[in-house]
């Protein structure tokens, strides 16, 4: 059973804007 | 067959021919008789305590028959037709005469012999330069008077202590024979290091010239030039050379078999064994494995390359790490590797074992996840990345069995409740 790929599109960049790449 | 390999390939010392170098040079001359037609006369018959006879002829530079010019000094040396090169008459003490012979490039000088057409100086002086005659050093005194002309004890024994000191000697200083005289020069003659010239780079330097010069400081006369009619007298007395011969080696340092001209027509050695320089005395681009040394009749001491694994055009070498191993540093690895020899990959790579090493795409990016792992660096052989609680794969860019994707990027997997 293989987990899916984390998904960049649902974290909540909110308090993290630093850490957020570029491309996302 | 190349003299500095064996037949198995190896290196191995190898030097120039021996040579007159001074052969076909010019030579530059303070005084040429015949500028203006001139009288000049030699003595016919003098045995000792005889009267003397003369011959008279003229030296006329406009007259290619009576004309000595600088060439004769260094043209081929005919013993039946001898050419003479002939300074006007009686330049004495204190003036002198001046031969300043350049050699073009560095020789390791064996001797330097002078063939006269006149009677032989009762002075003169040899002299060297290293460094294309900007400065000059004593090679050999020759007087009869070394201490009045020079300053200098007559046949000074030489030590160790004193190998690189010219000696004055009153040897080749007799007035006779009038005509014919040789004086020859050996730079080794006496040095005690001359049997193991190998291992004495203080006698390697002393017999290095890349110019000669030689200094008539004084004439033998018969002391009939202050006479009443001396005029004929002083017309017998100039300095006249048929030959001058540097014998030496072209210096190569033992890396080299031949000289050549290179493109702009200077003499270089044709170096081997990875050496580089006009006279092979460093190692070429990219070897610098190892101190650039002489060859020996033992060790070739050859330049070796540095070990970049193909990834760097560039190195230096580092003498700690020499003592340790070997001295080459690699500059600028590219390729993504890193280390002395490009052996590892930077970090952010890691290695793909399924290439060799000298492989161009023997590194592969990490690729470890902007937000499931904790940093962009992954395990050098097997390119795992370190991954956050929670999270799994190479990339880490999954979470674990048991756990589901949160919204937070600090913790991006959460245990299912």
């Amino acid at each position: 059973e293989v987990m899916p790929t984390l998904d960049m599109a649902l974290f909540d960049w909110t308090d993290y804007e630093d850490m957020k790449p570029a491309d996302t | 067959p190349d003299p500095c390999y064996d037949e198995h390939g190896n290196p191995r010392r190898c030097i120039p021919d021996f040579v007159n170098a001074a052969f076909g040079k010019e030579v530059k001359v303070s005084s040429t008789c015949g500028k203006t037609t001139r009288r000049y006369c030699a003595v016919t018959s003098a045995e000792k305590g005889d009267d003397r006879t003369w011959s008279c002829q003229t030296c006329d530079a406009s007259d290619p028959k009576k004309y000595h010019p600088p060439a004769y000094l260094t043209d081929l040396n005919n013993p039946h037709n001898l050419t003479c090169w002939q300074s006007e008459n009686f330049i004495q003490y204190p003036q002198n005469v001046t031969l300043t012979l350049s050699l073009g490039k560095k020789f390791e000088v064996t001797y330097v012999s002078l063939q006269f057409c006149s009677s032989r100086p009762e002075s003169m002086v040899i002299y060297k330069s290293m460094d294309y005659g900007k400065t000059w050093v004593t090679f050999q005194f020759y007087s009869s008077q070394c201490k009045k002309m020079y300053n200098k004890p007559n046949r000074a024994v030489i030590t160790k202590q004193n190998e690189q000191e010219a000696v004055c000697t009153d040897s080749h200083t007799d007035m006779y024979p009038l005509t014919g005289g040789l004086i020859a020069f050996s730079t080794l003659d006496g040095r005690p290091s001359a049997h193991d010239f190998d291992n004495s780079p203080v006698l390697q330097d002393w017999v290095t010239a890349t110019d000669i010069k030689v200094i008539f400081s004084r004439l033998h006369t018969f002391g009939d030039e202050n006479e009443d009619d001396s005029e004929l007298a002083r017309d017998s007395y100039f300095y006249a050379v048929s030959d001058l011969q540097v014998g030496g080696r072209c210096k190569c340092n033992g890396h080299a078999s031949r000289c050549v001209k290179d493109r702009d027509g200077s003499l270089v050695c044709e170096c081997k064994h990875n050496t580089a320089g006009p006279e092979c005395d460093r190692c070429k681009p990219f070897h610098y494995d190892r101190p650039w040394q002489r060859a020996t009749a033992r060790e070739a001491n050859e330049c070796v390359a540095c070990n970049c694994n193909l990834h760097a055009r560039r190195c230096r070498f580092n003498m700690e790490l020499y003592k340790l191993h070997s001295g080459g540093v690699c500059l600028k690895c590219r390729h993504n590797t890193a280390g002395r020899h490009c052996h590892y990959c930077k970090e952010g790579y890691f290695r793909d074992l399924s290439k060799p090493i000298s492989h161009r795409k023997a590194c592969k990016a990490c690729d470890c996840h902007p937000v499931g792992a904790a940093g962009k660096t992954c395990n050098q052989t097997t390119g795992q990345c370190p991954c956050k609680d929670g999270v799994t794969g190479i990339t880490c860019n999954r979470c674990s069995k048991g756990y589901q994707q949160s919204r937070s990027p600090i913790a991006p997997c959460i245990k299912i409740p």
